[in-house]
């Protein structure tokens, strides 16, 4: 192995990266999965930690490009250069650009993954039987609108599992439409456009508008490319069509005729002879996982390897079951040492304090209902300690352990009385131990009490929680003026004082909080244990990470 | 039995990005390219490197038979896909 000169690494093990943009050629979700599994190739032989950014910078920047693509190493076209990625620094050092004139493929021809049908997402098979004919590729027949589709099935006729293929008849990708399907006949600088184009666009991505008029809605996404689509030539994208014509002879499939590197190619339009718009037929592709994690190898700091066998050897070659060769392990055992256990995590400076707004809401109290029994609840809203007695919430009123009396259950109390500003569903509270503010999340917003005084409602987005982030399920605090909030599967670090998500976020739950619930409604911090509540039970975990019990809510903490 | 050989008829494809190097053309471009000839050193140094040398270098780079000539297996290494970053680093 070889490591760059001056042995350039991170300094730091929670490595950042972001996807800046996508491939026409596989859809979003697998080539997320395909660069998460590269980086899992190296967090899994080293202490280091990857943690996905949707926007900002993060330190490994992933985009596609073709030829020029702006930072001074251009791609060559279809095969010969695949990719390339600079050593770990700042700027574009610690980047990996992939050249999308390449076909990216799992390895082994095209990876098409269906949407909608009864496949639930399922690759396509092929070949697959339809009605006695075998189809290699994804298919109109048997539909009358025009929608590609496969069996996700060797027989269709006799499974009936089938899905949609990449169409931009059902969809887009990035652009700014949010991934709506295009719109045909659409007008753009006053020409009419029947189909997907590349005009408008000097890097050769075929796009569309999403609604009948660009010029004036300026609404528009990129065409995922179809199976059938060929690559290369003077027709990148467009889907092949059958049968054409070429030198006088019909044909219904690719092939080499009429060159001599033995290449198979297709006619875009039903008559070569005269239109001569062509293109290079799917063959196996590149393997994006393979490739991916070769060059984050580099973002890591290796340089290429003379082993052959090695993923840091230059040359690809595709592998089914692929594992590190130990000249790599080796070589980036040399920079980040071996994986050990989960690393503490070090406490970053705090943030400069930042303004907030003042907002008045009115409220009405209201009345408590008395013979609640909080007994009888199964699942409460939210669980938290304010003044050190745990506070049970459910619809507007809430319920005290108090640790001064031993423990008596006090209550209900209404919310409304005390924090009337606050919705009546709270996902999750907590109290602020170096400023003793409370926060109460409900739905996207939260709200600041100090005392009688409130500040809210603010979007959660002010934290610098992504907007995808439905709701905070979870509070637990660490240490002075760090909290980490959960939300579904993830959870964030917030810097108190500073108001904003520490860098690094968000990262998986059950990465750190291993044998906890993953669909916790509610976590909370108590007496120096975590509980991660899902309905009625409550798991315990201690501050050596161990979940020490499980239990009852009500049985166990509200000592029913 | 075979099937009657087909004339194959030779097309020009039109934005067809052939690339129709000579191999000279090609080793020479392709030894630029990663490293092995014409490295521009941190101090400006210029080094020369022969082409024989600099194929040995990159035959042994790639676990080739390291012969300084321009053989058939160093020609398919050098039109085979490839990671861009330089295999030699100035």
């Amino acid at each position: 192995y070889q490591t760059f000169e001056g042995d350039l690494k991170w300094d730091h093990h929670d490595i950042t990266y972001r996807i800046l943009n996508y491939s026409p050629d596989m859809v979003a979700s697998l080539i997320d999965d395909a660069f998460a599994r590269a980086f899992k190739v190296w967090s899994d032989v080293t202490p280091l930690t990857f943690t996905r950014l949707f926007d900002g910078t993060a330190d490994i920047m992933v985009s596609f490009g073709k030829a020029d693509h702006g930072d001074g190493y251009p791609f060559d076209g279809k095969d010969g250069l695949l990719a390339h990625a600079f050593p770990p620094g700042e700027g574009i050092q610690g980047d990996a650009h992939f050249d999308d004139d390449e076909n990216w493929t799992l390895g082994k021809g095209p990876a098409v993954k269906t949407s909608f049908g009864n496949a639930e997402g399922a690759l396509c098979q092929f070949p697959f039987l339809f009605e006695g004919k075998q189809y290699s590729t994804c298919t109109t027949e048997g539909r009358s609108d025009n929608l590609p589709w496969c069996a996700t099935t060797a027989d269709y006729g006799r499974d009936k599992k089938f899905g949609f293929c990449p169409s931009e008849l059902l969809y887009t990708f990035d652009g700014n439409s949010d991934g709506k399907a295009c719109v045909f006949p659409f007008v753009f600088l006053g020409e009419t456009y029947e189909g997907c184009t590349t005009e408008g666009r000097s890097d050769g991505y075929r796009w569309c508008s999403t609604t009948d008029n660009f010029d004036q809605d300026k609404k528009y996404g990129f065409c995922p490319n179809r199976d059938t689509a060929v690559i290369g030539g003077n027709s990148e994208g467009e889907p092949c069509h059958f049968p054409f014509i070429f030198l006088g002879k019909k044909y219904d499939s690719c092939t080499s005729e009429g060159r001599g590197d033995g290449r198979l190619w297709c006619a875009t339009t039903s008559d070569f002879d005269t239109d001569t718009k062509w293109g290079f037929c799917q063959d196996r592709g590149y393997s994006l996982f393979l490739v991916a994690a070769h060059e984050f190898g580099h973002a890591l700091g290796l340089d290429h390897s003379n082993i052959r066998n090695a993923l840091m050897y230059p040359m690809y070659s595709y592998v089914e079951d692929f594992s590190l060769h130990q000249d790599d392990i080796e070589g980036i055992h040399y920079l980040y040492g071996s994986k050990t256990g989960p690393n503490p995590s070090d406490e970053p400076k705090p943030e400069p304090d930042t303004p907030t707004t003042e907002s008045t809401t009115t409220t009405t109290t209201h009345p408590v209902d008395p013979s609640q029994n909080a007994c009888q609840i199964d699942k409460f809203d939210t669980i938290t300690e304010i003044d050190g007695d745990l506070h049970f919430f459910k619809d507007r009123q809430y319920w005290r352990l108090s640790s001064k009396t031993d423990g008596k259950l006090e209550g209900p109390f209404s919310m409304s009385k005390r924090w009337p500003a606050v919705p009546a569903v709270v996902d999750t509270a907590f109290e602020d131990l170096v400023t003793r503010k409370i926060y109460f999340f409900s739905g996207t917003r939260f709200w600041v009490y100090t005392g009688q005084s409130f500040l809210g409602p603010r979007s959660i987005e002010k934290l610098g929680l992504s907007s995808t982030v439905e709701k905070v399920e979870g509070a637990m605090q660490r240490g002075k003026g760090k909290v980490l909030l959960f939300s579904g599967e993830n959870y964030w670090r917030l810097d108190v004082e500073g108001q904003q998500i520490d860098k690094g976020y968000p990262r998986l739950t059950d990465q750190v909080f291993g044998g906890v619930p993953l669909d916790a409604h509610d976590v909370f911090q108590f007496k120096g244990n975590s509980y991660f509540c899902r309905d009625r039970f409550y798991w315990r975990m201690n501050s050596k990470r161990q979940v020490d019990r499980v239990g009852y809510v009500t049985y166990d903490l509200l000592n029913c | 039995w075979c099937v009657p050989l087909k004339k194959s008829v030779s097309v020009t494809f039109p934005g067809d990005v052939l690339k129709n190097m000579t191999d000279t053309e090609l080793a020479e471009s392709y030894l630029k390219k990663f490293g092995y000839m014409n490295v521009q050193h941190r101090s400006g140094f210029q080094s020369m490197v022969s082409t024989s040398k600099a194929l040995m270098t990159m035959q042994r780079q790639m676990g080739l038979e390291e012969t300084g000539t321009l053989d058939k297996s160093t020609v398919a290494a050098m039109k085979a896909p490839r990671c861009g970053v330089p295999d030699v680093r100035s």
